[in-house]
């Protein structure tokens, strides 16, 4: 682990004594390592790594901590700060029917986070959702949105064959505001960042139906490319928050520093488990120590 | 811009790391393979940047050269069985539905069993790729258990004469014993009907996956034994590059790549092409 390895860095630095330049070097090059094989993107570790190296230098060890866990609380530190301290809420500051946009790569989990979400709506936030898959590509998309959303009592917009997204974002809106729903949830098909036909599609329904909440839904997996994808989302899309799925499994998740390195904005929630009630609001510390590992 | 002339020092190792790091090869992948391309190249007369571009490619597919196979022969059982299995999203089913296609073109009768009878519309989902490519789909529907479908199927096939059957399985993380349980499961049903069933076990990896790629592949190679990989999404910009470090640790290789969401979009793994698309 990393507090091992930086321990026999720091092995022959006993009681007192500071953090110096050559020490903290090599300290330096664990912490990258350990934050590489997390996923997080290289460029985000190289200015990470520089502004932790900034803060250890000089920093006086003292009291019960061994040095190798004075940089471990050094780099924690460092990685909350940067995933944001507070966790925020879905925004629902807005004259209903606030709309809910639920975007990103193919398989990443929108739909299954959509059914979440509208769970977490009526239960905790006592709202009226109505949901709408705006899914025209891929087979039993709709199906799908229908089954998951009715099993969390929710109601999801009829579908109606040859419709085009943009038309079916307009009657989601329409039907949320003649049935008084609070909120709508809408549902978008995966796509590629590099699609460039696709992505106006979705900067279109944004303009549309102006999303209090575009929500970029990031598979927790994700390696290098995780930058590449949030840049573009949040580029053409200004996005408001993200949703990092599938925390279940083993990954470290590294994707969440480079996520929110990039485009400076809150995860929100984790998908935590492929049932409906697998979603849990976001935990700095918890997601920090995991990517160290 | 990297390659062009120049001499080979510390900073252009450096450089060409950091590169492959960015490419999903992992930390140290990425610097055994610069070593090893460094090696390379110090045989060679000429020692420039560009002679250590080639030597960095050569590299990589020898890594990867060494673990393909050739096609499978067809001389095959009757039906050749292959499931299908990964984690959650990857893209099992439209994969399933492009291979149902690719043998189809080479007059081959497929069936498929829709063995994910957990999430909600994958079994419609996979009665429609049934559809695009004319092929039979066995179903039992939602909450059917997912070895009495593949069962039913494997009969279907024996009986029918169908040639390739593709089983498709729920996506499931590879930490969850209770899931990796039911895949064996379904591959000890596989061995009663024949005892050298399923004949191909594929994996697939999403191409955008990272480090984590590692661990599936340990974790359901352990369970069920893996005979090749399917490697997802390399139409996005993802590069794919865990599996070099793959084929190394675990000699398994990659079958087939997926471009798309088309029926038409499965390549054949082609080590050459995926070097060239690496930089
Ligand atoms: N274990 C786990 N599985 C999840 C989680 N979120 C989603 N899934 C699963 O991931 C797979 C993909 O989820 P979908 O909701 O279909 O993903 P999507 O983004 O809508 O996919 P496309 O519409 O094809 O882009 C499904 O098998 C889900 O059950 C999670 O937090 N944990
Ligand atoms: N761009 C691109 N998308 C792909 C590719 N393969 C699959 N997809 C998409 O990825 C998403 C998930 O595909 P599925 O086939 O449902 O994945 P799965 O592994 O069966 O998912 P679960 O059964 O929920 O675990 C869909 O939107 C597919 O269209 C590919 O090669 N390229
Ligand atoms: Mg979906
Ligand atoms: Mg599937």
């Amino acid at each position: 682990s990393l507090s091992d390895r930086l321990e026999a860095v720091f092995k022959k630095l006993k009681g007192q004594g500071s953090l110096n330049e050559k020490n903290i070097r090599d300290a330096m090059r664990e912490v990258r390592m350990a934050l590489l094989e997390a996923d997080v993107h290289l460029d985000v570790v190289k200015s990470f790594i520089a502004r932790v190296r900034e803060k250890s230098l000089g920093h006086e060890v003292m009291g019960s901590l061994t040095p190798g866990q004075q940089v471990i609380h050094l780099v924690h530190k460092e990685l909350i700060h940067v995933m944001g301290g507070v966790n925020e809420r879905l925004n629902l500051a807005a004259q209903p029917p606030v709309v809910v946009l639920m975007v990103g790569l193919q398989g990443s989990g929108k739909t299954t986070t959509t059914a979440k979400l509208a769970k977490r709506l009526i239960e905790k936030e006592r709202r009226k959702p109505l949901l709408a898959s705006l899914d025209v590509y891929r087979p039993a998309a709709m199906d799908q949105l229908a089954t998951v959303g009715e099993a969390v009592g929710a109601k999801v917009l009829p579908t109606s064959v040859g419709e085009n997204p943009r038309d079916i974002a307009k009657r989601a809106l329409q039907s949320a505001r003649m049935g008084g729903f609070d909120v709508l949830l809408l549902d978008t098909a995966g796509r590629l960042h590099v699609d460039a036909e696709l992505m106006t599609e979705l900067v279109d329904v944004a303009e549309l139906v102006k999303p209090t909440e575009i929500l970029l839904v990031v598979d927790s997996m994700t390696g290098q490319d995780a930058v590449n994808v949030a840049r573009s989302f949040d580029e053409k899309l200004n996005v408001t928050g993200v949703i990092l799925t599938k925390t279940d499994g083993d990954a470290r998740g590294g994707a969440a520093l480079s996520v929110r390195h990039v485009t400076g904005k809150p995860i929100k929630f984790l998908g935590t488990g492929e049932t409906v009630d697998g979603l849990e609001p976001f935990h700095p510390d918890r997601v920090a120590s995991r990517i160290l590992g | 811009e990297l390659f062009i002339g120049g001499k080979v020092d510390e900073a252009l190792l450096e450089e060409l790391e950091d590169q492959l790091v960015m490419a999903d090869f992992g930390v140290e992948t990425a610097s055994a393979i610069v070593r090893e391309a460094k090696e390379r190249l110090d045989r060679k007369q000429k020692k420039d940047a560009n002679a250590m571009r080639e030597a960095l490619r050569d590299t990589i597919r020898a890594h990867l050269e060494a673990v393909e196979q050739g096609v499978v022969p067809s001389q095959r059982v009757h039906p050749w069985v292959i499931l299908v299995v990964g984690v959650n999203g990857v893209g099992k089913t439209t994969t399933i539905g492009k291979l149902a296609a690719f043998y189809q073109s080479n007059h081959e009768k497929v069936l498929l069993a829709a063995g994910d009878t957990y999430r909600a519309a994958a079994v419609a989902q996979l009665q429609k790729w049934g559809e695009r490519c004319g092929c039979l789909v066995i179903s039992q529907g939602q909450d059917a258990d997912a070895a009495s479908v593949v069962h039913d199927a494997f009969a279907a096939a024996r009986a029918r004469r169908y040639d390739v059957l593709i089983a498709d399985t729920a996506g499931r993380l590879h930490t969850k014993s209770n899931l990796m349980e039911e895949l064996k499961k379904i591959k000890r049903v596989l061995g009663r009907l024949d005892p050298s069933a399923p004949h191909e076990t594929l994996l697939v990896l999403d191409g955008t996956t990272g480090q984590n790629a590692i661990s599936q592949v340990q974790k359901f190679h352990e369970a069920i034994g893996i005979t090749g990989l399917v490697i997802t999404k390399l139409d996005g910009t993802a590069k794919g590059g865990v599996v070099v470090g793959l084929s190394e640790k675990f000699k398994l290789p990659v079958r087939y790549i997926g471009v798309g969401e088309g029926l038409e979009d499965l390549r054949p793994f082609d080590p050459r092409q995926f070097v060239e698309a690496l930089f």
